[in-house]
C-alpha cells in the first residue's frame, strides 16, 4: 500500500 | 463497524472501567501488574499517534482519547497515588524481554517502513503480549481477586471478539490485515488457560486459584 493506510480499527 | 467489533470495543471499555473501579473503590492495586498497565499505556501511545492527524470518526476519536486517558490514569493510580499497595515483589516480569523483540519484529515485519506504520506495528505486537506480566503475577501469587478475574475476562474477550470482526470483514468487505490477525490470535491464545479457569471456577463462585 502507498501512503500510510488509514486504520479504522482501535 | 460491525457487531463483533462494537462488542469487542465495549468489552475493552468495560475491562478498563472494572480495573479503575477496583483500584479506586478498594484504594488498592493489590494483585494488579503495574508492568502490564505500563505496556498497555505504551500500546495506546504508539498506536494512537494519528489521533490528531487522521480523523476516522467521532467514535474512533472518542475511544482513542478514552483509552489514552484511562491507561494514563491507571498507571498514575498504581505508581503514585496508591503506590504503597503496589505489589512490586510479585510483579517481577522483565518487560524488556517483551519490548525488545516486539520492536525488532516491528522493524522486520510491517506493511510499510515508515515511522507511523512501524510504531503502529510495534503497538500491535506489544499488545499481544502486554498481559503476560499480569498472568505471570497471578501465577506467582497463585490466585486473583474475583474482580481482577472479571477484568481479565473482559480484556481477553475484547480481542477474541476482534478475531470474529476480522472474519466478518474478510467475508463481507474482503478486508484483512495479517499483522493484526496474527497478533490477535497470539493475544487470545495467551488467555485460553485463564478463560478455562474463569469459566470452570469463577463463574461457579469459587476463587480463581491456579494450581500451585
Amino acid at each position: 500500500p502507498g501512503e500510510y493506510s488509514k486504520k479504522d480499527e482501535l | 463497524m460491525n457487531i463483533f467489533r462494537l462488542a469487542g470495543d465495549l468489552a475493552h471499555v468495560f475491562a478498563i472501567i472494572i480495573l479503575l473501579l477496583k483500584i479506586w473503590k478498594t484504594r488498592s492495586c493489590a494483585g494488579i501488574s503495574g508492568k502490564s498497565q505500563i505496556l498497555f499505556a505504551l500500546v495506546y501511545l504508539t498506536r494512537y499517534l494519528d489521533l490528531f492527524t487522521t480523523y476516522v470518526s467521532l467514535y474512533n476519536s472518542v475511544m482513542k482519547v478514552l483509552f489514552l486517558a484511562s491507561s494514563g490514569a491507571t498507571v498514575y493510580l498504581m505508581y503514585v497515588k496508591f503506590r504503597a499497595t503496589y505489589d512490586r515483589n510479585h510483579d517481577s516480569f522483565r518487560i524488556e524481554f517483551l519490548l525488545v523483540p516486539c520492536l525488532l519484529l516491528s522493524l522486520l515485519i510491517n506493511h510499510e517502513f515508515t515511522v507511523m506504520e512501524v510504531l503502529w506495528t510495534f503497538s500491535i505486537y506489544l499488545e499481544s503480549v502486554a498481559i503476560l506480566p499480569q498472568l505471570f503475577m497471578v501465577s506467582k501469587t497463585g490466585e486473583a481477586e474475583s474482580i481482577t478475574s472479571h477484568y481479565l475476562f473482559a480484556l481477553g474477550s475484547y480481542r477474541a471478539l476482534y478475531l470474529l470482526n476480522w472474519v466478518y470483514r474478510y467475508i463481507v468487505e474482503s478486508h484483512y490485515d495479517l499483522i493484526a490477525i496474527f497478533a490477535g490470535i497470539v493475544q487470545t491464545i495467551l488467555y485460553c488457560d485463564f478463560f478455562y479457569l474463569y469459566i470452570t471456577k469463577v463463574l461457579k463462585g469459587k476463587k480463581l486459584q491456579l494450581p500451585a
